[in-house]
């Protein structure tokens, strides 16, 4: 199974 | 004040139509040299990135940064309308409540005004840093829409590999899998039709098959796409305008 990840994990908020 | 007039309203529609399944409330700052958008979608999975330049538009006037606050799904209901090949023309003052757009069927001479309201959305503009991709991906944005489709229905995963010659998407479902393999050419008659991949690295990477078949609705606006690939990161899908493109960042389903 998979999970999903979250963007936020990569792109940071400015 | 902004005047930014698209020589075909069906510009407008299709870029709009290229994300209003997946955003719905977005920021438009328009500026000088042209207008760019950003949103996260609610699950915080995918962003879309838009940029459309001065050259998009048959004429572009923007004295000040303004920022349009819209409804996509309010948009939608202006933007029907409007004749596909009527002139659009946004319309706003320095620090508007409302935009306007204008219809013009310079045949007929039938003049349409419509103003929508907007609204002040709050919301965080993410840093995109300049990612290094391993591969990168070029292919008609029938084929990308195509794979989507049929595996979609397979799975709710779909994973991509690209190796030196080869791009695979597979899914394995609770009712079968699939394995659909490209692989790069040059068709010299209809280069469209060709298929590029520059690989620095073999990259492996499954994506949510509901953000893919959103991302597929960017085809509107181009007959390519350009697909780039790096472990453990957002994968981006960029549509490319004539002045401008549309972009998907997608994040990656991790094995857990």
């Amino acid at each position: 199974k998979f999970k999903q990840s979250s963007l936020t994990k990569f792109f940071s908020t400015t | 004040m902004l005047e930014a007039k698209f020589e075909e309203a069906s510009l407008f529609k299709r870029i709009i139509d290229g994300f209003k399944d997946c955003v719905q409330l977005v920021n438009f700052q328009c500026k000088q040299d042209g207008i760019i958008a950003q949103a996260v979608d609610d699950s915080r999975v995918l962003l879309v990135s838009l940029e459309i330049g001065v050259e998009a538009f048959q004429e572009y006037r923007c004295d000040h940064p303004i920022t349009l606050g819209i409804d996509l799904a309010s948009l939608s209901k202006i933007l029907r309308c409007g004749n596909n090949n009527d002139t659009l023309t946004l319309i706003a003052e320095d620090t508007p409540d409302s935009v306007m757009l204008l219809f013009e069927d310079t045949k007929k001479d039938r003049i349409a005004e419509f103003n929508l309201k907007l609204m002040d959305i709050d919301a965080d503009f993410l840093k995109i840093e300049e990612l290094v991709y391993e591969s990168t991906l070029n292919l008609p944005a029938t084929e990308f829409v195509r794979v989507v489709r049929e595996l979609g229905q397979l799975s709710d995963s779909l994973n991509i590999t690209v190796t030196k010659e080869t791009i695979k998407f597979a899914c394995d479902g609770d009712i079968g899998s699939g394995t659909i393999i490209l692989r790069p050419f040059i068709n010299m008659e209809n280069p469209s039709e060709s298929i590029k991949l520059e690989m620095d690295q073999p990259v492996e990477l499954t994506f949510g098959a509901k953000y893919l078949a959103d991302i597929v609705k960017g085809s509107a606006l181009s007959d390519k796409v350009a697909i780039r690939l790096s472990s453990e990161a957002p994968a981006l899908f960029q549509f490319d305008l004539k002045a401008g493109f549309l972009q998907f960042f997608l994040a990656p389903k991790f094995n857990d």
